[in-house]
């Protein structure tokens, strides 16, 4: 999966890819102040392109833990547990369920929000490809407001940039694709080697996207995200992130 | 048709008897869980004297019947649904012309016999066609639609067809064995995603009871069950003919908690087989509960005794003590209905003021008798009163009816006033199962507080639209009419609130798309949604008509009742099925059957079949001695001018009436 970061102070966008292994559970936002873990299950595409396995998420699971309330959504459905009860809802219905402080707003074969408290807000996209496409599958896009009132204490893959990091870009040139410029970043005390690329953002439009200019970091973000990318594989899907 | 050389030989075989039925085809078509069923049968009287014909069908009691139309040597009578004094008027004047018939209507438990006769000289050739329209109600997670099969003798042409049309897919389809092993691989299934076409069509050969009987062993219940496919939950809108029905069936939710008070009728006349079923299904039936659950047991004759004073929860440790008590009772004593079941009420009462009761679970008391009461208040206009008053909103009562000796209808009343459902159980037919088979059907509530509702602007004479519970294998369903619009979308917002969770669907659907599909279908009802909110809104209207607080009331909802009946040839207890020659020379009759006395049944007369079909063969009544019934046709010459291929007038005519 590809990732956005938006930075609001720094006016900029920064992305960078994750390529791990399917089956693989991503930290996104662990915030133990708060009890909010977000993770990211992998799946892979049907065969390999270019030699290469793509990943995306297949699963994403929102658990809250002062309810006690999971939400889980996957291409398939979105399963609601709070630990004894346990309901599911498929893609073809557009419905809103409240439960305590939780509410959960699907939208027909689009998307799912889950707010939690009026204060913290997870959007997943629900991206359906070809059913009969050799190589695409069915995959999920997750979507976190920067205006998220998360504890001191949030961290993953996405929490992390809660807290924006001073970034500097320079020496902007012409890179080996001359319809890419490359640059120098500075970050978190690490001299990145960046490239001016985009990515897209599907809220808006769902089929085509929208195209959001980025500077793009390598090597599944090292630099950029602390530490390596390996660090934010969690065992379960409701697991928070032990740093 | 024509028959195969070897039928042929057998049909002329038949003939050598007095009548013979040269067909009997029943067509059933269901949309959308809305059945239109035909039977046509075709008749020669094929002896040297004129004599009695008679067509007999067995329908369910739910069933409106829509048309009934005879054809007696190439003279039609067509039927029409007519308001009953003008039907009655117009029989009356025929019968003054010595032209008239009777068709009996006898009615038994769940089944209804239809059955007419008609005089015809030797050689004559009659076809009877019977329409009528009934809804499907999903149970334990499936629909089940039978066909009551009693040819009464071997037909050369014997063919059954259900075609089944369910715009979202059907799911399963199985044809259950009731008709008798033998016609397992007789009975053709073929299916696809939205259709399915059942046909049993037994060859002479094969409709024998043994090799060279003659007898037919056609006999029973033919029965198709099905469930559709359900891609969400927020349910299906469906749209044609100016109509909606939305069927809201959700699953994949957890079950809301249950307090249950079982209320059980231990009076003398329980003893025997009807306490040893009870007892063994309460013993399975407290096995389901769980730890979530809290329930007691109250057992009454003219005293009234509690296991617990108290619910308890559904451990292992209560639940084992509740049969140990269940299985000691000794039935004797009177009926003591109002006090047990005021106790019940206590009992729930008492614990929603401790606390005990979480305020999403639900409540009920499940209430099984075998007779009227007999101790203590009697009256059960005084204890419909009583239990309603004491009852709270949050409470529901659940009625179980053993036997014949137990006034139904009144179980009924109490259990629908108070947000339950009744069932009445037949105690020669493995009684443990039937009551198990109910408690399955309650015992898993999925939501409360349910409201189907559509903008005011797009929907109108919309069908009860909010519902106390929902339980998991039901169906909840909603009809209505659309009002025009320019949109060709209409939208439905459901609310409920399930365990812990509070919960908004919305469907939208696009207006125009079924008409086209149901176009393009072959053996599909396309008038099904129209019929539909009909047959719904009757129902309900006869429901409240019951329970009707003043004539005024009672006569607005009577007139309501009777104006959609006759807008859709439906059958009711208010409304006539007036049979005329096509030059309204002579007239039948057909009403709607009353309800059977309770009590009334151990001197009942049996119509025949039904004894190879499982489950409960209702013992058919009927209130009135059967009519000596004749038709007279075409115009009846005098007695005295009377020849041997002549037609008989008839000496007297009677009609089912019972309104």
């Amino acid at each position: 999966p590809h990732f956005i970061v938006h930075l609001p102070r720094g006016n900029m966008d920064v992305c960078f890819n994750i390529d791990s292994k399917p089956g693989h559970i991503l930290n996104l936002v662990s915030d133990s102040g708060t009890g909010l873990a977000v993770n990211g299950q992998l799946i892979g595409s049907k065969k390999m392109r270019k030699n290469k396995l793509n990943t995306y998420f297949g699963t994403i699971s929102i658990y809250y833990q002062p309810e006690g309330i999971g939400v889980t959504v996957s291409t398939t459905g979105i399963n609601v547990t709070d630990g004894r009860n346990n309901h599911t809802f498929a893609w073809a219905s557009t419905a809103e369920i409240t439960q305590d402080g939780v509410r959960i707003s699907i939208i027909k074969e689009e998307q799912v929000s889950v707010t939690m408290n009026d204060s913290i807000k997870v959007t997943v996209l629900l991206h359906r490809v070809w059913k009969k496409h050799p190589i695409n599958v069915d995959f999920l896009g997750i979507y976190v407001p920067s205006n998220n009132q998360y504890s001191p204490l949030v961290h993953g893959l996405i929490g992390q940039f809660s807290r924006e990091p001073e970034v500097r870009v320079y020496n902007i040139g012409q890179g080996v694709d001359p319809l890419k410029m490359e640059a120098t970043m500075e970050v978190k005390g690490n001299r990145l080697h960046v490239t001016r690329g985009w990515q897209k953002d599907y809220r808006q439009d769902k089929k085509r996207g929208s195209n959001i200019y980025c500077w793009f970091i390598h090597n599944s973000g090292k630099g950029f995200i602390d530490g390596h990318y390996t660090d934010y594989i969690v065992p379960q899907l409701h697991s928070f992130l032990h740093r | 048709a024509v028959l195969t050389s070897e039928e042929q030989e057998d049909f002329e075989a038949i003939r050598g008897d007095d009548i013979t039925v040269k067909s009997y085809k029943v067509e059933s078509r269901i949309t959308s869980r809305f059945v239109h069923t035909t039977v046509k049968s075709s008749v020669v009287n094929s002896g040297s004297k004129a004599q009695s014909i008679g067509f007999n069908v067995q329908i369910p009691k739910r069933a409106f019947i829509t048309n009934f139309t005879m054809n007696v040597n190439g003279i039609v009578f067509v039927g029409s649904v007519k308001e009953k004094t003008v039907a009655r008027n117009l029989y009356a004047q025929a019968r003054a012309r010595g032209k008239s018939a009777g068709i009996v209507r006898a009615n038994s438990l769940d089944m209804e016999t239809f059955k007419t006769e008609v005089h015809i000289p030797p050689g004559s050739n009659i076809e009877f066609e019977l329409h009528y329209q009934e809804m499907m109600s999903r149970k334990l997670g499936m629909y089940e639609h039978t066909l009551h099969l009693q040819p009464g003798r071997l037909v050369p042409h014997f063919q059954v067809d259900i075609y089944i049309f369910e715009p979202n897919g059907i799911s399963m389809i199985q044809t259950p064995h009731t008709l008798g092993k033998q016609f397992i691989d007789i009975i053709k299934v073929t299916q696809t995603k939205h259709k399915a076409h059942i046909s049993l069509k037994p060859t002479l050969q094969q409709q024998r009871k043994c090799e060279n009987c003659t007898e037919t062993i056609i006999d029973g219940v033919f029965a198709v069950q099905y469930d559709v496919e359900r891609e969400s939950n927020t349910g299906e809108l469906q749209v044609s003919d100016g109509h909606f029905v939305h069927f809201f069936a959700p699953s994949n939710l957890s079950p809301l908690r249950k307090n249950i008070v079982f209320v059980i009728d231990v009076s003398g006349s329980m003893w025997g087989v009807k306490m040893k079923q009870t007892v063994e299904a309460m013993q399975a039936i407290l096995d389901d509960l769980t730890i979530d659950d809290y329930f007691s047991i109250i057992d009454f004759n003219h005293n009234v005794r509690c296991w617990s004073e108290e619910l308890v929860p559904g451990s292992s440790i209560q639940v084992k003590d509740a049969k140990k008590y269940i299985q000691n009772i000794r039935p004797n004593g009177g009926t003591n209905i109002n006090e047990a079941l005021m106790r019940a009420v206590q009992m729930l009462v008492r614990a929603s003021n401790q606390g005990l009761i979480d305020p999403r679970s639900v409540s009920m008391i499940i209430l099984v008798s075998d007779g009227d009461p007999t101790v203590g208040e009697i009256k059960l206009s005084t204890i419909q009163k009583n239990v309603k008053r004491a009852m709270r909103e949050e409470f529901s009562l659940f009625s179980l009816g053993i036997g014949f000796d137990v006034d139904y209808d009144f179980l009924e009343r109490i259990a629908t006033e108070n947000r339950g459902i009744a069932q009445r159980i037949y105690a020669n037919h493995n009684a443990a199962d039937q009551l198990q088979s109910f408690y399955r059907r309650v015992s898993s509530p999925l939501l409360r507080r349910i409201a189907i509702q559509f903008p005011d602007d797009s929907v109108s004479e919309v069908t009860q639209n909010r519902f106390d519970k929902y339980f998991s294998g039901s169906e909840l369903v909603v009809a209505g009419k659309v009002l025009p619009s320019e949109s060709n979308t209409l939208t439905s917002l459901i609310t409920a609130s399930a365990a812990r969770l509070d919960i908004t669907l919305q469907t939208d659907v696009d207006t125009t798309e079924l008409d086209a599909e149901l176009a393009k279908q072959e053996h599909s009802f396309t008038g099904f949604a129209r019929q539909m909110w009909a047959y719904m809104t009757v129902k309900q209207l006869l429901s409240e008509r019951s329970l009707a607080p003043s004539a005024v009331k009672k006569r607005k909802i009577t007139q309501q009742i009777m104006s959609i009946a006759l807008e859709h040839q439906f059958v009711t207890p208010l409304t006539t099925l007036l049979v005329e020659s096509q030059d309204a020379t002579e007239r039948l009759l057909a009403d709607s059957p009353k309800d059977p006395k309770h009590g009334c049944c151990s001197g009942g007369l049996g119509l025949g079949g039904g004894s190879s079909a499982p489950g409960p063969t209702p013992v058919h009544v009927v209130y009135h001695p059967p009519p000596w019934v004749q038709m007279t046709t075409p115009a009846p010459p005098s007695q005295a001018e009377k020849g041997p291929e002549e037609w008989t007038l008839p000496k007297r005519v009677t009609i089912v009436d019972n309104d």
